[in-house]
């Protein structure tokens, strides 16, 4: 189970990480500090969005944060050039 | 609102744009109509005219591609990312792309081309994403949009008008005074089902129901609910315009045809079929005429009547012509049934004729006005 568990994360912080890539420039170079969701490049980037989208400023990701990340959005990101 | 880091915008107003590919999902017609709108949503804020070219290089190249299509920015299948586009400029600059792994639609039944078409369209004038929920300019697909009131948040117009400014007073628009703006017009409201003067713009059957339309509405009559239900047309058809001229079911082809100016539609259950709107002329109208008032087919007969002002033609659905000898007086052929005729419907071996409140019942066979009744009769007011 907690095998299952590890993965289910796993493919869920894939996702932000992709996420936070694609429209928050979340730069590859910060990739390894991702598995640790404290680097504050990581959660600076979470917070960013969160108040970017409206949502609760957590620096965490919360079920509403994940559930907004999951949506269809447009592929033009929300930061930088 | 914010626009792209530097501020790009278009040095011109008047902008040219190309469809170069299409989406299976939709007829061509569909995917033109929703860029048409989509680009007339900015239009109508900015002093920003479109203009559509059909090969070579366009200010605002739309295509549809999948996967990695060329531009470094990949598309990722179903879902996440539906589109992008990019800031104004040359080349690249300016284009939209549409992944076509997603479902377009022509409503919200998947992803609705217009709505993204319009945010995507936002991007290529020089609109960056807006953190305002209500705006067109938030980045998430929101797919609870009312298609039927879509309009720009107060966020989107300040954007695109930072940019372009207002659009132009059109000549004929008396100046207004610039410390007053004018109270924006007021919602269009809904017409009343039991206003004694109520009159529809078209009437048809559709599988054994009756749908009465008026504006941008219609009432539904059904089987199994007495009383009918009201419904937005574009509810049910996004495609369709409001304010209908005729309306008629052709049972044997199980279609209704839609009539509105010099153009008609085919619609199976809630389908718009592909190869629509046609002129109305390919009947075998005259030139002359601009429009029809009402349409109604005898589906014992297979001929159809269509109505214009006092006159009306009769047209084979067999041979799928205008009979010669056409047009006939209202008048000489239904005697009592008084023009201008707006809508016209066949149920229970009679001919009914809305005319403004009136409604004239008549029996073709006596070759008379059986009775006279209130328009609405039939929503049971």
């Amino acid at each position: 189970y907690t095998l299952k568990r590890a993965a289910k994360e796993d493919s869920r912080m894939g996702l932000v990480q992709k996420y936070l890539e694609n429209y928050y420039g979340l730069t590859k170079e910060t990739r390894q500090f991702f598995r640790r969701r404290d680097s504050d490049t990581v959660v600076g980037k979470i917070q960013k969005m969160q108040k970017f989208l409206g949502l609760e400023v957590t620096g965490k990701l919360d079920s509403s944060t994940l559930e907004v990340m999951l949506k269809p959005r447009c592929g033009v990101p929300d930061v930088g050039h | 609102f914010r626009t792209f880091p530097g501020m790009p915008k278009w040095r011109k107003t008047q902008l040219t744009y190309r469809i170069v590919n299409y989406t299976p999902d939709l007829p061509k017609e569909a995917v033109d109509s929703a860029i048409e709108r989509a680009l007339k949503v900015w239009e109508e804020v900015t002093p920003l005219t479109f203009s559509r070219v059909y090969e070579g290089e366009a200010d605002i190249m739309v295509s549809f591609a999948v996967g990695e299509h060329g531009d470094f920015f990949s598309f990722d299948g179903p879902g996440e990312s539906l589109a992008h586009a990019y800031p104004p400029g040359p080349g690249i600059y300016g284009d939209v792309h549409f992944d076509d792994d997603e479902k377009w639609t022509e409503d919200a039944s998947g992803t609705n081309l217009f709505l993204v078409a319009a945010h995507e369209l936002g991007h290529s004038l020089g609109l960056f994403h807006s953190a305002n929920t209500e705006a067109l300019m938030y980045p998430v697909y929101n797919s609870f949009t009312d298609l039927t009131r879509f309009h720009l948040a107060q966020d989107d117009v300040d954007g695109i008008q930072s940019l372009y400014g207002p659009p132009p007073a059109s000549s004929d628009d008396t100046p207004v005074p610039t410390e007053s703006v004018p109270p924006p017009p007021p919602p269009p409201e809904t017409p009343a089902m039991c206003d004694p003067t109520l009159s529809f713009d078209a009437v048809s059957t559709l599988r054994g129901e009756v749908l009465f339309f008026k504006d941008r509405y219609f009432w539904r009559r059904t089987h199994w609910n007495i009383k009918p239900e009201f419904h937005l047309i574009s509810a049910f058809w996004p495609s369709l315009p409001s304010n209908l001229d005729a309306a008629y079911e052709d049972h044997s082809k199980d279609t209704v045809f839609i009539f509105k100016g010099n153009r008609f539609w085919a619609v199976r259950g809630n389908e718009v079929q592909a190869g629509y709107p046609r002129s109305i002329h390919i009947l075998g109208f005259p030139p002359t005429i601009r429009k029809i008032d009402a349409a109604v087919s005898d589906k014992e007969k297979k001929k159809t009547y269509f109505f214009v002002e006092d006159k009306y033609w009769r047209f084979d659905e067999n041979s799928q012509a205008m009979e010669l000898g056409f047009p006939r007086l209202i008048a000489e052929d239904f005697p009592g049934v008084e023009p201008k005729v707006d809508a016209a419907l066949q149920a229970f071996g009679f001919f009914y004729f809305f005319s403004g409140s009136s409604q004239f019942e008549f029996d073709p066979n006596a070759r008379m006005v059986t009775h006279i009744l209130k328009s609405n009769s039939w929503l049971h007011c």
